[in-house]
């Protein structure tokens, strides 16, 4: 590993970020939720936490712009530099620019976060089947209104669960509109519009007016791109036309004709030939996670690797299953130490209790106070993404297990899935966490069930909630349950009878008084004291069917309430009980 | 089945810029990320100091150390990356 000139690094551990604007091609949520995980990638394996911030100056600024974006390094449009990011520092120091050139994704292709509908914001499935036609893309089959819309999951037919695609006939994004949707026509500039423009603007980002005159109301909000957007080209963000001709030829689908490349592009108006206006059509695109991640390396001091594994290698490769490489955490633990392990990232404010700012640049939050006080709340978040077709089976590893009510509930990112012991039901879900306990974090560390009160304690980092059916109490942090600091997080928990739960974090375990909510004295102990042969960096501890069980990785011991191991199985077929 | 009649190649408006020759490309990438001075790549003595450059590139990104401009580098020359320089501020 490498760090800057001087190991330039942060003089304190409780970092700030700000994300200023947006870059139409993934949804709002989906970019702050990579963001949050790629700092999460850091705070794991140090002391360094990270709060999301939505005014005022943060340590890591972080914004999208194209070409010459101000600071005098520019980007060179789509492919080539993704992303770059300035050492530890003040001002631009520290601070994170991502290439809205490119096209961002979670780097398996287009993510289309649908709205409203009946499927709870989940992501379109393509192709899916309506009235026995299958579509790769959002349709306006079906409809009057010409809002897009997909179904998903494979068939519409069958489940009917749909939602609406992004379109600027839904909702835009930033501006001062509070997200309405667009009017088209619109005059703006003397001119009549009805569609989506970039003129005015000189950081190519398309908006339209949400009243009929941007000349008398001034009133305008940024076009989120279609699941059809062109990348690049001389029309980026435009939606192809199909069919459009060109070389006299017409094209119904995207095309790699007239290039030696192979690129697919497509035309944005009916005639490529008599209009010349075109872009490339939407591939894998860039994994915004791992982007980030690297670029937060910067931004935290570390400089390129030459290992090419490792997240610091300058050049970019999709991972599915993404880990931090050793020569990465060396390299920051060399800057940071290595902490208790992951401090509490906060989790972001509640929608509903804190007005949100309303955003004034390309959908970046408002920058001035005054403009705070006037900024009138956005919607309310929508219910968190929600997809019925993820398959709990496809998961590598949880958060979070534990048994509720008779059920094993498996937490991952914001969704959770339940498996009964009693019904031969199989796995339900996802579900969302917001939706069942508001006011959750996405990412959790452990939960238990107070036998005696059927309350539910979570915990993340080192805080705890604690739900009463709905109502909740939290979040407090556990050195209020007596914890002391040498546990960055709870791994784990295991009812014992008498109200009493052993919390484990690390190679150490307490025991918590559940009634007077404080662990008993002479603890922490060593876990290996009493629960040998169980791996002590475990990632999951629960008791399921009077016995405990430690995960870690793709495997979990099974001990006796003798302490005996009886069994190492897989956490995806023992546990789960996957096909 | 072959088509017709041989593909028309399109130059696409706002790809103009493109085309650089393969050491218009490796003189500007070695520039940019810092393996070379502007000087260096400029100098009458061009060829000595971009094999120097190359080879300093190839060994920081675990390539294997021609000096040459051959296919796996200017393949890793045209791979989407980071903008931060490899070497130096």
């Amino acid at each position: 590993f490498l760090t800057f000139e001087g190991d330039l690094k942060w003089d304190h551990t409780d970092l700030t970020y700000r994300v200023m604007n947006y870059s139409p091609d993934l949804d709002r949520a989906i970019i702050d939720d990579a963001f949050m995980r790629a700092f999460k990638v850091w705070s794991d394996v140090t002391p360094l936490t990270f709060t999301q911030i939505y005014s005022g100056e943060a340590d890591i600024m972080i914004m999208f712009g194209t070409q010459e974006h101000g600071d005098g390094y520019p980007f060179d449009g789509k492919d080539g530099l993704l992303a770059h990011a300035f050492p530890p520092g003040r001002g631009v120091q520290g601070d994170a620019h991502f290439d809205d050139d490119e096209f961002w994704t979670l780097g398996t292709g287009l993510v289309v976060k649908t709205r409203y509908g009946n499927a709870n914001g989940a992501d379109c499935h393509f192709p899916f089947v309506f009235e026995g036609r299958s579509y790769s893309r959002c349709i306006t089959e079906g409809r009057t209104d010409g809002l897009p819309w997909c179904a998903t999951t494979a068939s519409y037919d069958a489940d009917k669960t749909y939602g609406f695609c992004p379109s600027e006939l839904l909702y835009t994004q930033g501006g001062n509109s509070d997200g309405s949707p667009c009017v088209f026509p619109f005059v703006f500039g003397g001119v009549s519009y009805d569609a989506c423009t970039t003129d005015g603007r000189s950081d190519g980002y398309r908006w339209c007016a949400t009243t009929a005159s941007f000349d008398q109301d001034k009133k305008y909000g940024f076009c989120p791109n279609r699941d059809t957007a062109v990348v690049g080209g001389n029309s980026q963000g435009d939606p192809c036309v199909f069919p459009f001709t060109f070389l006299g030829e017409s094209y119904s689908t995207c095309t790699s004709a007239g290039r030696q490349d192979g690129k697919l592009w497509c035309a944005t108006t009916g005639s490529y030939d008599a209009d010349k206006k075109w872009g490339f059509c939407p591939d894998r695109g860039y994994s915004i996670f791992l982007v980030a991640a690297h670029e937060f390396g910067h931004s935290l001091g570390l400089d390129h690797s030459s290992v090419r594994e490792a997240l610091m290698y300058p050049m970019y490769r999709y991972v599915e299953d993404f880990q931090l490489h050793a020569d990465d955490v060396r390299g920051i633990q060399y800057l940071y130490g290595r902490g208790s392990g992951p401090e509490p990232t906060a989790p972001a404010p509640v929608p509903t209790q804190e007005p949100q700012p309303v955003p004034t640049e390309a959908g970046s939050a408002s920058t001035t106070e005054e403009e705070e006080e006037e900024g009138t709340p956005e919607p309310t978040a929508e219910p968190s993404p929600v997809d019925p077709s993820r398959d709990a089976c496809m998961e590598n590893k949880f958060d979070a297990i534990t048994e509720i009510n008779g059920e094993l509930h498996f937490f991952k990112n914001g969704k959770y899935w339940t498996r009964s012991s009693v019904w031969k039901s199989g796995i339900q879900g996802a579900f969302s966490i917001a939706d069942t306990w508001p006011g959750l974090p996405a990412v959790i560390d452990a939960a238990f069930q107070d036998v005696l009160t059927k309350r539910v304690f979570f915990f993340a980092g080192r805080h705890f909630w604690v739900f009463s059916g709905k109502s909740l109490l939290g979040p407090r942090g556990i050195e209020k349950l007596g914890i002391g600091k040498e546990a960055g997080r709870i791994a784990g928990a295991l009812q014992r009878g008498r109200g009493k739960v052993l919390l484990f974090s690390g190679e150490n375990y307490w025991r918590l008084d559940v009634k007077v909510q404080r662990v008993d004295k002479g603890y922490p102990r060593a876990t290996d004291d009493v629960f040998t042969g169980v791996p002590l960096d475990a990632r999951n501890v629960f008791l399921y069917q009077d016995k405990y069980h430690f995960c870690q990785g793709h495997f979990c011991w099974r001990m006796t309430p003798r302490y005996q191991v009886d069994r190492v199985g897989y956490l995806k077929y023992d546990i789960l009980q996957c096909p | 089945p072959l088509q017709a009649q041989p593909r028309a190649v399109v130059t696409f408006p706002g790809e103009l810029v493109r085309g650089l020759s393969d050491v218009e490309l490796a003189e500007s990438y070695l520039v940019r990320f810092g393996y070379a001075t502007e000087g260096e790549a400029r100098t009458s003595s061009k060829h000595v100091s971009l094999a120097k450059a190359l080879r300093k590139m190839q060994k920081q990104l675990g390539l294997e150390e021609t000096g040459q401009l051959d296919a796996s580098t200017l393949e890793a020359m045209q791979a989407p990356r980071c903008g931060v320089p490899d070497v130096g501020r």
